[in-house]
């Protein structure tokens, strides 16, 4: 029977029912339904456990209810009002008869109907959707949340979340909705790539939560990190995996979540370190700036002389030098060196000699020199020089102008005019 | 320079033109003097050479950037070749009188200091002087030189000052005695009332005449060699004389008499002593 609702009833009703008879009806209704049936009539011959004569409501396979006996009598297998509801959309109906019926037994008259299940009450045991339950009569569906998807089973909501890409040196990424639980039904992929001479390195945070099974490994959900030709993980449970060090520059981490479980996720912090450069020596008289215990990609070192020091590349005198830790963990450039600046020969002054400070009449910073008038000249303005951090004679006022061996005050360079005597 | 000679380069290195434009007058005006070098950044001269000619009495000097310094100068026509210096103060001596030009001097400090050779070196200042005796005395002899108008035969009838004539290229020089004030104070009252020869000032030339300083000689030193040291000190500076012509009979120059300025000078080249 097909029909959405109609009647049943026992051969030759309202007459009595044959004996020794066995009749089933089955009853069909579209999915999405569910069938009542009730009795109308009932006058059946009563028994103990009705082991003679019954009507049995059967569905999937399992036993909803037996009746009989007669509607005026005390007996508790007579259905009464009682409605039986199939759990589906089937249903079926059984009635027996035995062979010694001494009474006349009218047998029975029942109705059945289709009834709309709700889907979406309260009532299943397991939510049919995993973000909203819309029923209608005959069926249901499902819909989710902004931001996700209704995965091809109708139930799960899963998201989209392959091809997203990291470029900064360090940030934070985590399981879609963390700490909420992350969609099911999903295979995520994230993928940091930053400049190369970085090592890239995650830190899972300790609250770590993703679908695992107490014997198998990672079977339903889990995170897996390839980096570099290695692979890290699958890691699932609720033991943060702490940190990954890899040793490239790009990685791609990948998160798989089947379609149940409600798992909080995971988050992490990643960051990259460059590679180590050797920490060069500081040269004799040099200044090194910054002086760090150690130097990694992309950082640099100043190197400027001491005061009285030249610093020396290549044969030529600079300021200051830089060299940058290269991405291969070498320093782009030798290590300068710092040369006493040498101020020379001193001027030669007319009239003048030169008086060094030293033996080895050294013209180096800080060595010192002395201007002499010769003769009657008068003594320079400023007669004793040191050659100073910028390379010049440098007298006690920061003078760096030679000195000259002028006349005393009063002292023509020609004389008048002999007197001639009369 | 009246009845000179012309100098030869390095005869005085210490002199130095002063050259002054006066642009704040309309139409500007333009004049020079002469000064002495006193070391590689001061310049002494006359005060009234360096006074801007306002029409009031006040005393007050001719912008700094209005003065240029010429110094090593032998022909002025070579001004373009010489070592010039920018001044970038003057000081006039604060009792300087323009009415009769007492306290005639002042100092220039140059805008950067000059290199000494053989064309440019300082003059020495006089010793202090004293009560009982003046610096110079009278008698002494003096050399003047300056690139003013000039006359090299010394004849008295010319230069007047009302008709200057024409200025020396070559700088000159005269040798000149200094003259008691009497005398000096005698020849002007001779001649006419009303000149002030105060003892800040001090007289040179000859009572005969042909042999003075003239217009354009101003602020030049007055120099007397010392006869121990052999050393040439400015005694005097070049300031004013008589109304008519340059070398008139007993009308002589009057000079500065720096001696009783050098406390004031010291001062200003190295600030005031320490107490």
């Amino acid at each position: 029977i097909s029909q959405m609702y109609g009647s049943l009833e026992s051969p030759n009703f309202p007459e009595p029912y044959p004996q020794q008879l066995e009749r089933r009806w089955d009853v069909r209704v579209p999915p999405g339904f569910r069938i009542l049936l009730s009795f109308s009539h009932f006058d059946l011959e009563p028994s103990y456990l009705c082991e003679y004569d019954y009507v049995q409501v059967e569905a999937e396979g399992a036993v909803l209810a037996r009746f009989c006996g007669r509607e005026q009598t005390d007996t508790e297998a007579v259905p009464a009002r009682q409605v039986v509801t199939s759990p589906k959309n089937t249903l079926t109906v059984l009635f027996v008869s035995d062979f010694s019926n001494e009474e006349r037994y009218a047998g029975f008259q029942a109705h059945y109907s289709a009834t709309d299940v709700d889907e979406c009450g309260g009532n299943a045991s397991e939510p049919p959707c995993d973000h909203f339950c819309h029923n209608y009569i005959g069926g249901y569906y499902c819909s989710c949340r902004y931001g996700y998807r209704l995965h091809l089973d109708n139930h799960t909501c899963t998201v989209e979340c392959r091809g997203v890409v990291f470029r900064e040196r360090s940030g934070v990424l985590s399981s879609v909705d963390f700490p909420a639980p992350y969609p099911k039904n999903s295979n995520c992929s994230y993928r940091i790539e930053v400049e190369e001479g970085f090592k890239l390195r995650l830190l899972f945070a300790p609250e770590f939560d993703v679908e695992d099974h107490p014997d198998i490994v990672c079977p339903y959900d889990h995170v897996k990190v390839e980096a570099g030709g290695e692979e890290f993980g699958p890691f699932c449970g609720g033991q943060s995996p702490g940190l990954v060090q890899t040793d490239s520059n790009v990685l791609t981490l990948r998160f798989h979540s089947d379609d149940s479980g409600e798992n909080s996720g995971w988050s992490l912090t990643y960051s990259t370190t460059g590679t180590q450069c050797p920490v060069p020596e500081t040269p004799p008289h040099a200044l090194l700036e910054p002086v760090q215990s150690e130097y990694f990609f992309k950082d640099h070192i100043l190197f400027t002389c001491l005061p009285g020091y030249c610093l020396m590349k290549d044969g030529a005198a600079l300021n200051h030098y830089q060299i940058n830790c290269r991405a291969n963990g070498s320093w782009s450039g030798v290590t300068p060196h710092c040369r006493r600046i040498d101020c020379g020969s001193p001027w030669e002054v007319d009239s003048a000699d030169v008086a060094f400070g030293s033996h080895d009449n050294s013209t180096l910073f800080g060595a010192t020199v002395a201007y002499v008038c010769r003769g009657d000249s008068g003594q320079p303005s400023n007669t004793s020089f040191r050659c100073g951090p910028t390379g010049k004679w440098t007298d006690a006022e920061g003078g760096t102008r030679a000195p000259s061996c002028h006349s005393a005050c009063g002292q023509p360079s020609r004389t008048l005019p002999a007197v001639v005597k009369r | 320079i009246v009845g000179g000679k012309s100098a030869v380069s390095g005869l005085f290195p210490w002199q130095a033109l002063v050259s002054v434009e006066d642009r704040s007058r309309v139409p500007q005006d333009r004049w020079f003097g002469s000064g002495a070098l006193l070391s590689d950044l001061w310049v002494l001269t006359a005060a009234h050479v360096l006074r801007s000619h306002r029409r009031d009495a006040s005393v007050v000097p001719v912008a700094s950037e209005h003065v240029q310094v010429f110094l090593g100068l032998h022909r002025v026509r070579d001004k373009h070749r010489s070592t010039s210096r920018s001044v970038d103060r003057i000081l006039l001596h604060p009792r300087f009188e323009p009415s009769n030009y007492n306290n005639d001097i002042a100092l220039l400090r140059l805008g950067g200091r000059v290199e000494f050779s053989s064309n440019i070196r300082p003059v020495c200042l006089p010793p202090a002087a004293r009560q009982d005796l003046p610096v110079p005395a009278p008698d002494s002899l003096g050399v003047v030189a300056g690139w003013g108008v000039f006359t090299p035969n010394g004849s008295a009838s010319s230069p007047l000052r009302s008709d200057p004539g024409a200025a020396a290229d070559v700088l000159q020089y005269v040798k000149l005695p200094v003259v008691s004030q009497e005398e000096c104070r005698a020849g002007y009252a001779a001649r006419a009332v009303g000149y002030n020869i105060t003892d800040s000032m001090f007289c040179a030339g000859f009572p005969e005449g042909g042999r003075d300083t003239c217009v354009g000689d101003s602020g030049g030193a007055f120099v007397v060699e010392d006869e121990v040291t052999r050393r040439w000190a400015v005694l005097g500076l070049v300031s004013w004389g008589g109304p008519d012509e340059c070398g008139a009979q007993r009308m002589y120059g009057v000079y500065t008499r720096v001696s009783r300025f050098l406390e004031w000078i010291q001062n200003q080249l190295h600030g005031p002593p320490q107490e």
